[in-house]
């Protein structure tokens, strides 16, 4: 399995609609302080279902939508799409590509999607969890996060090594 | 399921200790099974770390950047043990001098065929080691753009590398 | 003493906002007196910041960076209402780019004459800055040795100098 | 007043005696990672009076004493002393150079000089108190905790700016 590609728009500064396509390998993001780098990271954090808003950066949910700049008024909408080369059949779902998006109205109303085919949240950890992708599992690491499992503490890191069995 | 957790973890030790010996040459590094005081006596795993020539001590003491390369030992004993599809690594590297930054890179290209990588740097360096480099930039508008899909590493100009460079 | 509290505040506020434009041009900061919610209503001092073309929003929602130029210009802020003597830096510019690196090491040019830098770095323009620069090493004894007294940056070999780069 | 010199030994990885003599104006200090040039920043702010250890990236005190290596036994006392030009009379004790000194010995007893003269860790508290210097004003900053200033409470920042009126 591999990451295709990204499609953010309304999302933290990214209030265009934005899509970076991966290739298998290694791509470099760079940019100038404050450009937007880390809000890619948030992105797919999001995308793979993260319920902490204070794990984007936010003091609630709401944060991650576009809040409007002094050139665009603030939007209604954040949505994140990644799509996953599924080739290797590692998500247990009939699909060679699963696209997984998310949508974040102000109101506070989320609607997920699975292929385009409506879902809950729930159902994407679901079929995540045996990826061993996100946050918990250290395959996502946000800008000054690698501290983290130094400073957890021993039955954190256990729990870690037995997600990993 | 003890049994189980127990084979993961004597893997997981054994990877960490040899990326950590890539990451630190002539030091050893264990994980150790403990008893969490602090959380009632729950088991817990704790990190063991010794740099060559050091005596053994409590992690806080070690330095910026060899806390992140303890770091990065454990997230690659894990992907040695548990591979991911892919990772994403912010800055990972933003404390580390020119000599680790190298070790750390030749790290990630012994396993650039096994899993996927999206790293965020200012670091030239890391760049380099790039098969195709994504820039993002934002005017006084406020709004990110996407300036560059899929440059060869080499065809990006010293601009942009000099933005990227730290 | 509630009066002379607030003549230092607007002082702090007055060069927290000019020397933020300094780091952020086109920008505007303040600092804020509020009841402080989480402290029992204690009163308390609260940061805004707004870079250019952007909206006011909370401090955590800034880049690494951006955060970076933000503690630097309070710090910076309190200098000039009150300096201290002399000022000791360890490795405070680690997340800025080139651009944001230059005008933090402007700033500091205009003090040098005012106070007393100690800069940890591993940055090559930050040693640029220094009258002095003195490397520290340590081999497979694990005693740190300071090894290059008062060497003026001219004289640092370029592997000395690589060194330092991060 | 500026610093004139700062002498280590057996203060974490400065086993032998070492002495950094400073000049007005920037100085810079450079080296790999794990040298000791933190541990530097960590003697000033030690003989500037630090009582957490925990500042000091320890969990005790005596954390802070050459712990040994592979090569060298562990030394049973740390010491740091500090001398800043007093001309300018910043600090209110009538002389032109001031000495701070500060040594732990594995017991756990202290001891503090002014000048060579033996005093108490309030004296040296109290002679700083209105010179600007140390963790709490902001004028040593250890890696990593620029952020603090972000972090703290909005009634933390308010004493310290009390601190600066
Ligand atoms: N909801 C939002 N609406 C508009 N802009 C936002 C929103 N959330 C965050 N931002 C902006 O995004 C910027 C931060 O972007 P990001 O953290 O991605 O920067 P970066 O490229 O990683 O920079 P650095 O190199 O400093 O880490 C901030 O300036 C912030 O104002
Ligand atoms: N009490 C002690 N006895 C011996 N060595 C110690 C003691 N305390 C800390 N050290 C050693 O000091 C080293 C850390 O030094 P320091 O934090 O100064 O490094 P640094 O030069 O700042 O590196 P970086 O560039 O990564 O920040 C650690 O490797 C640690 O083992
Ligand atoms: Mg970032
Ligand atoms: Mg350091």
């Amino acid at each position: 399995m591999y990451l295709r590609s990204v499609t953010i728009r309304g999302f933290k500064s990214f209030a265009n609609k934005s899509v970076l396509r991966f290739e298998p390998g290694t791509t470099v993001i760079v940019g100038p302080n404050g450009s937007g780098k880390s809000n890619i990271t948030d992105a797919v954090l999001w995308a793979l279902g993260e319920q902490s808003a204070r794990n984007l950066r936010g003091s609630s949910m709401e944060d991650v939508i576009f809040a409007g700049s002094t050139s665009k008024q603030a939007l209604g909408t954040a949505e994140v799409a990644i799509t996953l080369d599924n080739s290797d059949g590692a998500i247990p779902i009939d699909f060679s590509e699963v696209t997984i998006s998310r949508r974040l109205y102000r109101s506070g109303e989320s609607e997920y999607a699975l292929n385009r085919t409506p879902c809950r949240l729930i159902d994407i950890h679901e079929i995540l969890s045996d990826t061993g992708l996100g946050r918990e599992m250290y395959s996502v690491i946000s800008q000054g996060r690698l501290d983290d499992i130094l400073n957890s503490k021993p039955s954190e890191r256990r729990q870690l090594l037995e997600e990993a069995a | 399921i003890h049994a189980k957790f127990l084979i993961t973890f004597d893997e997981v030790n054994t990877n960490f200790n040899r990326v950590f010996n890539e990451l630190f040459p002539g030091g050893t590094a264990r994980l150790a099974l403990v008893e969490d005081e602090q959380d009632g006596g729950e088991p817990g795993v704790e990190v063991e770390a010794q740099p060559h020539g050091k005596r053994l001590q409590s992690l806080s003491l070690l330095s910026g950047g060899e806390r992140s390369l303890v770091g990065l030992a454990i997230l690659f004993a894990l992907f040695y043990t548990r591979p991911s599809p892919f990772y994403i690594l912010d800055e990972v590297e933003a404390a580390l001098d020119d000599v680790n930054l190298q070790r750390f890179i030749n790290l990630m290209k012994k396993l650039k065929n096994e899993t996927q990588f999206l790293i965020v740097t200012h670091q030239r360096r890391t760049m380099e080691t790039a098969d195709c480099v994504y820039g993002v930039s934002m005017q006084a508008d406020g709004i990110s753009k996407i300036i560059s899909q899929k440059l060869a590493p080499e065809d990006i100009s010293d601009e942009q590398k000099s933005e990227a460079e730290l």
